[in-house]
């Protein structure tokens, strides 16, 4: 029952502590005070300690936060410490970069398999995955009990190719196609929209 | 001197504006507290109230913020009112799905031209735009007046790149190599990683 915001708060507060440890490295005796990742962060340090409170008592009172350890209870909250079955739903030019990108399996997020419905592309690999014919997506997700699936395909394919995803028991959708899915409440879904990764960089542009 | 921190809570806060707007339509007559953007972006509404206020009494005590109004409000303070001209390094996977995403272009990121190494793309075009020698690339920003470039090349060629991109006299770069860019602190710079947009979606499969 713990709100969706706060969720997305502790993704925030996860990047936050592990660009410190990029820098500063794995030190166990590094901590790191509310106030300190609310200056990071932007998010006010009252709402951090209660976000951070409803999973447990991590900091200690005048010393903070040990950044170590920390990380790793937001990544034991976040489900970041274990492996995830994912499949690509188009083997287009978004879907290539996607399944070749070794970012995903450092996370813990592995390609078992990618659908297309071209048969010049249907029976091909990219890397060492195979593509298969998205006729069969449903039987494989349930086969092999896959628990994310990434849309990669044109916008008037989407809902489709969504829809058979859910049919064969999907539990996440991260959608890249630029258009609203209707899902069954109990699909979790992640609009994808990469114009939004220029807003921070125009607000300084504009300053000059 | 606003803090960064108070420029990318800006952005939450346009995305859940026209999140609104999506759903209710553009109606001047739709008002709404900063307790419900706090409700709908975790941000505590003090802090809301704070941010806005660096920049203009937009809201009305009482009443709230008129939404179509703040949009607009908030487009004018990040830049999102206005075209910016954008270069694209890169003519692989991802460059090729960037350059055909009509999301870019519908928020006024306007895609000038592609730069690669490989003779066999020189010369080609992917849509109407044309692709380039990468050995050109700083005599275009220049010429042109480019903004933002766009780097999707791969990391072993990324810093070479971005230096190119800085000499011709760059603004932004949006990177989407694997890898932290040294580069001069007037070019501001943004890393993706894709593999952030998974976090959200694990928490919850967690549970289940
Ligand atoms: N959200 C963003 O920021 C962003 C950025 C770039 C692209 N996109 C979107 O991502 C999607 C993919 O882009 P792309 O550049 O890779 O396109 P693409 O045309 O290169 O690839 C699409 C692939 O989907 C396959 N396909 C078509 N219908 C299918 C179906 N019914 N079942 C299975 N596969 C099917 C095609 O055969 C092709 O291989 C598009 O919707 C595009 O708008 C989004
Ligand atoms: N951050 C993320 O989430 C994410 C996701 C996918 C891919 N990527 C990264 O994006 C980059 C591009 O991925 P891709 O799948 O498009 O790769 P790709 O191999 O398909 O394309 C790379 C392109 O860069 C060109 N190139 C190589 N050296 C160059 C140079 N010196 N100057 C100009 N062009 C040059 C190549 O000719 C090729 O066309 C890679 O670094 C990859 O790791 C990042």
């Amino acid at each position: 029952n713990i709100p969706t915001v706060t969720i997305n708060r502790l993704c925030i507060y996860h990047r936050c502590l592990e660009k410190i440890i990029e820098v500063e490295g794995k030190e166990e005796s590094i901590f790191i005070s509310s106030s300190k990742i609310a200056a990071l962060t932007g998010i006010n340090s009252a709402q951090i300690r209660k976000d951070l409170a409803y999973f447990g008592e991590f900091g200690k009172r005048g010393i903070g936060y040990p950044v170590i350890n920390l990380v790793k209870e937001l990544e034991n909250i976040l489900g970041l410490d274990r492996k995830w079955s994912v499949i690509i739903a188009g083997a287009g030019n978004l879907g290539k970069a996607l399944v070749r990108y070794k970012g995903f399996q450092k996370r813990g997020f592995l390609i078992k398999g990618i659908f297309d419905k071209d048969p010049l592309k249907i029976g091909k690999k990219i890397g060492h995955i195979s593509i298969y014919d998205v006729k069969e997506l449903e039987k494989f997700i349930r086969d092999k009990n896959i628990d994310i699936g990434v849309l990669v395909v044109p916008a008037e394919f989407a809902q489709e190719v969504a829809d058979k995803m859910v049919a064969g028991g999907i539990k996440a959708i991260l959608n890249f196609a630029p258009l609203r899915l209707t899902l069954p409440p109990e699909v979790k879904i992640h609009n994808v929209d990469l114009s939004f990764e220029f807003e921070g960089l125009t607000y300084y542009l504009n300053l000059c």
